[in-house]
């Protein structure tokens, strides 16, 4: 019988070694039938992408062109296979663009190129690509991962779009503002209507899953900080195109409900650090034009006013604001038509578009900033439960 | 830092559209 006998973590090498006919097997059981919500639930985070990598090595130092290429090309077709396939789930999607980057970023780290050597301990220069240049195919990967990225965002969109309207502009959180009193009638009916209706709660509660899942498939936080980015434009764009189509969207109340709204989203931002990311930003255009809804409307100053605090708003997104905006109670009037027209004076230099709605499905461009990893390839141990065992550890 | 021996060869890439074509001939050759 053999025997079983324990190396030394130092004795590795950090590389994979596989037949060329087990090539199929591995894609096959490390990416195609993969469930991130089952084994990988477990793993070290791009602990996927480490392996792929170190087979990449192994057939670098055997110095097989051959073995190196179909491998990649296996691995990206494979990649985008079972994208394909689970085309709407988030874990899926979040867990290969994670993967996709960490591969990528074990290609730049081990290439040899001193710009990307800079944070290697000794040990890791030593890992590095002994035969080629993988520098092309860096490029493909880079390619892929955008794809997976968009991917991501339309998938998170989905997710998203019921419940924006619904929590960020026709729940009313704060009790008594609407100008309609809640009598114990009205309490009722609305109490039932609420079953099954999304609240800012439904929205922050699907953030906190879609942050979580990231975070513990190890995104890049830097690729993170660009995905809450989108995520927040998407928000701020669908609701104010709401707003900007609904009259009874436009009162004093409505104004006070979706600042808010607005500053428990910034709220999460800063519980998550991520109020560098950009994304609070993206949300200016609402902030504005809730202000708009909030702010006097009727002297030249106010006039004045608005002009300078409505940057963020085309001329045509303030004016239909003004134009719809609704009193819902004797306080409030609605807004004069000569107001109106000196605000249009007033803005007529500006040269803005004459573009009313947002486009909600504007997507930023996406960068994956080279992060690379502390994690020692020799030490790196493949769990049973991924049925890898004819991969043999160098 | 180490330096590198030799020059490494750079292994030329089909880009992403090409290498998906590849794999759908691939896929319709296979029965």
């Amino acid at each position: 019988r053999p025997v079983n006998i324990p190396r030394k973590e130092k004795d590795f090498q950090g590389m994979l070694e596989y037949k060329k006919d087990d090539e199929l097997k591995l894609i096959k059981n490390l990416i195609l039938e993969l469930k991130p919500r089952g084994v990988a639930v477990n793993l070290i985070p791009g602990l996927p992408a480490y392996i792929l990598f170190m087979c990449v090595r192994h057939a670098d130092y055997l110095n097989d062109d051959q073995k190196v290429r179909s491998l990649l090309t296996s691995t990206i077709n494979g990649i985008k296979k079972v994208l394909k396939k689970r085309s709407d789930d988030f874990e899926a999607v979040s867990f290969w663009l994670s993967n996709t980057c960490r591969f990528l970023h074990c290609l730049k780290q081990y290439s040899g190129e001193e710009g990307f050597m800079k944070h290697n301990t000794p040990r890791q220069n030593e890992h590095c690509l002994t035969n080629f240049d993988l520098a092309e195919y860096r490029q493909v990967l880079s390619d892929l991962a955008i794809q997976i990225y968009q991917q991501l965002v339309r998938v998170l969109e989905n997710i998203l779009q019921p419940m924006i309207v619904s929590g960020m502009l026709e729940h009313e959180t704060i009790q008594g503002v609407s100008g309609v009193k809640p009598t114990g009638l009205r309490k009722r009916t609305s109490s039932i209507a609420d079953e099954g209706t999304y609240t800012l709660d439904s929205i922050i509660r699907q953030h906190n899953t879609f942050y979580s899942i990231m975070c513990q498939h190890g995104m890049d936080p830097e690729l993170m900080k660009q995905v809450v980015k989108q995520m927040f434009y998407i928000i701020g764009a669908v609701t104010l195109n709401n707003l900007l189509l609904r009259k009874d969207m436009c009162s004093w109340s409505k104004g006070m409900q979706i600042r808010y709204n607005v500053s428990q989203l910034e709220e999460w931002l800063r519980d998550k650090n991520l109020m560098n990311s950009g994304a609070k930003e993206t949300l200016e255009p609402l902030i504005q034009a809730a202000q708009l809804l909030q702010v006097k409307k009727k002297t030249d100053e106010d006039a004045e006013a608005i002009c300078s605090m409505c940057n963020a708003l085309t001329t045509a997104q303030i004016v239909k604001v003004l134009n719809l905006y609704t009193p819902v109670n004797e306080f409030e009037e609605r807004v004069s038509v000569s107001f109106i027209r000196t605000i249009q004076m007033r803005l007529r230099d500006r040269n803005d578009s004459p573009q009313l709605l947002m486009d909600a499905k504007h997507i930023f461009p996406v960068t994956f900033p080279f992060n690379p990893s502390s994690l020692a390839l020799e030490t790196i141990q493949i769990p049973s439960s991924l049925n890898l065992g004819f991969l043999t550890r160098v | 830092t180490t330096t590198r021996q030799r020059p490494r060869v750079l292994l030329k890439a089909p880009t992403l559209a090409e290498m998906e074509e590849m794999n759908i001939s691939e896929e319709e050759e296979s029965p």
